[in-house]
């Protein structure tokens, strides 16, 4: 069970670093237990992005706490390799440069699982294979194909 | 396995029966604020098991179309999934029959009634449950996201985060 | 005291339904005590879209509650008539015509009180009258002056 | 009044002295992600009086830039907030002297030690709270919404959302 667990994070844990050095072009990032051999005990993550040393996870940035959430989730679709990832609005807080950069990441996933995105932002249209139109008329919703 | 459609009647904002249908890559859901997107989401949640309380109601009834300002409300809400079986992924399920190409998870709601359907015939949530495990997809996991969601995943004080990577292993 | 609540709420309640109106071009929206002679009593919120009843205010969609929200603000600032309103991305669930709509009303208010937004949003960018750039290198950031 | 300018030294991601002229009207903020836009909003909820805890910081001595990875950290985080007087809202705080056409609010944090200024002099908190007060400004109240908090107000229970009107009146 113990080596299970052990083996599971660090599987996850070298996925996020790499997601996320991918995403911010750089800095660190890490998952550890508060006590390193004793799997009871808390997970830590750090996010350094680079040039900074953020305190806590709360100091980093809207979008910079976007990007580090979504490293972290990918990391656990890498580990996990399930079917499909549906996301509804993840890239709200994203700059123009981020959420290119997230819509290529997902388009990239697209080839290997189901991604289905809600998005109000055209980066990420523009990176879908497909799309759908959502209408309300009269408080009745019907949903349309796009062409894309 | 991955989704091949979604039907849905009566569920939130979709009074009439819609059925979408769902491909390999990525596909983005776009329109107005308040066209219904979120709800859209919610169904599909829904039929994998999620209570009302990750739904957005206090009661399983107000997920039924409730007629908004003109209209009168409908009497059930249902969602049906498809998945795919091409691969025979779910040929457990299936001991004395052909393999279908697809499978079809059901949820229904009504005043006072609630019910889940697996191959249209009504079954128990486990068996909801067991054929979403041995499809790998954990409703309550990392793969679907609600709207405002994605920092909880880093917010979570340190136990509930060493609890996600317990339920992947 | 118990007039002077009355007062208060009677005319926040009147600003927060005529600025929902405008915002959802329709709709209702009013702010009551759930013992209407009982000032300690809880402040119960309706918003209705137009041709909508939701059950309750976590129905409403991402954006729909962003906009009522920002009613509410809204109304309270014109009941004080305070000198400034310091906004950080309230308009990061917003879609084109509701990102317009909101930039349009802070512009409004912008001529009778200082108002600074933080926002990605070109609709807004398009209705301020001066914009200011922050960029950060090396871990240091800087303010400049924009040419609008 | 308005607010005439805003200095920042030291505080968060602002090492140098970064000087902010603001102007009547509709002013937009904007920049990359982690640029520091909302260090900005930080910096002025500071110098009147906000918390650490509502400034993204643990303790206050946070809020001094850190030096980022290549950097060495600043000893000092000081902000000051110009106030327009030119319609002599302040008079009251001027009992001898000609009244200036601006004041300044101050606040500097360095470890170990945390104050507040007047017109350049130390004085006490509640002197800020006072002119704020005068100013019609509440720092915690529905003028400051910080980056993901505006919906907060819809969803308080509805005994705190009473509390704002009592606030107001
Ligand atoms: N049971 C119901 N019957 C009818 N309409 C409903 C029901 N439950 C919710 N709604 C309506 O659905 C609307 C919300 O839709 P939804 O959350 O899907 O919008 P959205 O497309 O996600 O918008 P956004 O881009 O703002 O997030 C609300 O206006 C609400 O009134
Ligand atoms: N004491 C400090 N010293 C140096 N840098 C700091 C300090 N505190 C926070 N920071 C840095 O400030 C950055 C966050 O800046 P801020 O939140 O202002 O970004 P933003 O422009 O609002 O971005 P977004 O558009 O994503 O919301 C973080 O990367 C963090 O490392
Ligand atoms: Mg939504
Ligand atoms: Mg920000």
């Amino acid at each position: 069970k113990k080596a299970q667990f052990l083996a599971a994070l660090n599987q996850v844990a070298t996925y996020f670093e790499r997601i996320f050095h991918q995403l911010f072009q750089g800095g660190r990032a890490s998952l550890e237990l508060e006590e390193p051999e004793n799997i009871n005990s808390g997970l830590i993550i750090r996010a350094h992005p680079p040039d900074k040393e953020p305190h806590l996870i709360d100091a980093l940035s809207g979008g910079e706490q976007t990007l580090t959430a979504a490293a972290f989730v990918f990391a656990l679709q890498e580990y996990l390799a399930g079917p499909l990832l549906i996301l509804d609005e993840i890239d709200a807080t994203l700059d123009k440069t981020n959420s290119n950069k997230l819509a290529k990441l997902l388009q990239g996933y697209g080839d290997h699982c189901q991604v289905i995105v809600v998005s109000h932002n055209e980066e990420m249209i523009r990176h879908a294979k497909r799309a759908y139109g959502v209408t309300m008329r009269k408080g009745i919703s019907k949903v349309l194909s796009l062409e894309l | 396995t991955k989704i091949n459609r979604v039907e849905i009647s009566g569920f939130k904002s979709f009074q009439r029966k819609t059925v979408i249908p769902f491909f390999d890559g990525l596909t983005a859901i776009v329109g107005e604020n308040g066209s219904g997107k979120s709800n859209l989401f919610d169904a599909i949640s829904f039929v994998m098991g999620r209570r009302s309380s990750s739904l957005r109601a206090e009661r399983l009834e107000q997920l039924i179309f409730n007629g908004g300002e003109h209209l009168s409300p409908s009497s059930m809400a249902e969602v049906t999934l498809y998945l795919d079986n091409s691969n025979g992924l779910f040929t457990p399920f299936f001991p004395d029959d052909d393999q279908p190409r697809e499978i079809s998870l059901g949820r229904r709601i009504a005043k006072g009634y609630a019910s889940y359907q697996f191959m249209d015939k009504n079954c128990p949530r486990e068996m909801i449950d067991r054929i979403l495990e041995t499809a790998k997809i954990d409703p309550d996991g990392h793969q679907l996201i609600a709207q405002g969601n994605l920092t909880q995943v880093i917010e979570k004080n340190p136990q509930r985060r060493r609890e996600i990577i317990d339920e992947i292993c």
